[in-house]
């Protein structure tokens, strides 16, 4: 049990959660500048590869970022989702939070929203993401989020196209399928949303 | 993921998240954090929850809100983070997330599924100055 103020952060992020909490305490932010800042150092720290700029590549290897501030008072919500070429994700959050009436913007219009707002337009990838990618791309594109798609995902490389319904249907074997096992996906402390 | 709940001394209540999302993703792909409910949800009228994990999965279950919901029935944190996750892991017994659940007075709990342990992080007015208390829980 804990007493106000209070901010509590998933993992072992203390010094997003120490900034957010002096925000507040010393700083006398309003809460969601408090959640900004305390984002934003994750953000910096690129927090476990999970955070920030430089992680976390997609199939292309290239490093999006999503950010949700919703205020518990008003209800209202300022989100980006698969925002390109930007690196403080939190913050343009703030600005559909404070500047528009929406709630979620996303990909290539949230960057151009982002740089209509002030922020700079700027690559994510670094050499660790780079490597990352390299890495998987060397590995056949191990693991990876398709099925149902030929050529066969469980052991090569896109571009895939999908296999006909009746094939599905009938072949048991369809890419191994198990819709409901996720353990080959390696989420865990260094891989999560 | 960062997720992240922050009350204020007056109880006003927030949550946010913030990603980079799941590793070798399909492009386009986006997972729970940016999704109200989902990622995090706050009403300062119970208080809040925040998750992490497995994006594609915990956002078809939307965990954050029906923690919150589990509190306005009169759940305490750790048993509303269990009931949220529970949800999920009947469904997708190999799925792994996380999720931290505080009331609007401050008082919290996790709960988790598919690692060993999930670590959470907390600030508060019992913590001496410039501290922040790590605390696990067991999956």
């Amino acid at each position: 049990n804990g007493g106000l103020p209070l901010v509590a952060t998933t993992w072992r992020f203390t010094n997003a959660t120490l900034r957010a909490y002096q925000s507040l305490t010393v700083g006398e932010f309003d809460p969601i500048e408090a959640l900004v800042e305390g984002c934003s150092v994750c953000e910096r720290e690129q927090c476990d590869g999970t955070v920030g700029f430089g992680g976390s590549p997609d199939e292309n290897g290239e490093t999006t970022l999503d950010a949700m501030l919703m205020d518990g008072k008003t209800m209202d919500i300022g989100a980006v989702a698969a925002l390109r070429d930007v690196k403080h994700a939190a913050e343009v959050a703030k600005y559909v939070l404070r500047n528009t009436k929406h709630t979620l913007l996303v990909g290539s219009q949230a960057t151009e929203f982002a740089v209509m707002m002030g922020f700079k337009k700027e690559s994510l990838q670094t050499d660790a993401s780079r490597g990352m990618w390299s890495a998987w791309k060397n590995n056949h594109c191990q693991p990876n989020f398709w099925k149902n798609v030929i050529p066969s995902p469980s052991m090569s490389c896109g571009p895939y196209e999908p296999v006909s319904a009746n094939t599905i249907h009938h072949n048991a074997d369809s890419s191994l399928d198990n819709p409901t096992d996720r353990s080959s996906f390696e989420f865990g402390q260094y891989n999560h949303d | 993921t960062i997720s992240m709940i922050v009350i204020n001394e007056e109880g006003h209540v927030v949550a946010g998240t913030s990603t980079n999302g799941a590793r070798n993703k399909i492009p386009g792909r986006v997972g729970d954090s940016p999704i109200p409910g989902a990622g995090a949800y706050a009403d300062s009228e119970v208080g809040a929850a925040v998750a992490t994990g497995d994006g594609d999965v915990m956002m078809r279950f939307l965990p954050s809100l029906l923690a919150v919901e589990a509190m306005r029935a009169g759940l305490d944190p750790e048993a509303a983070g269990q009931q949220a996750i529970g949800r999920i892991a009947k469904y997708y017994p190999t799925f792994s997330g996380g999720i931290v659940v505080v009331t609007k007075d401050g008082r919290y709990g996790a709960a988790c599924h598919g690692m060993e342990e999930f670590p959470y992080s907390v600030a508060d007015r019992t913590v001496s100055d410039g501290d922040v208390r790590v605390l696990t829980v067991k999956c």
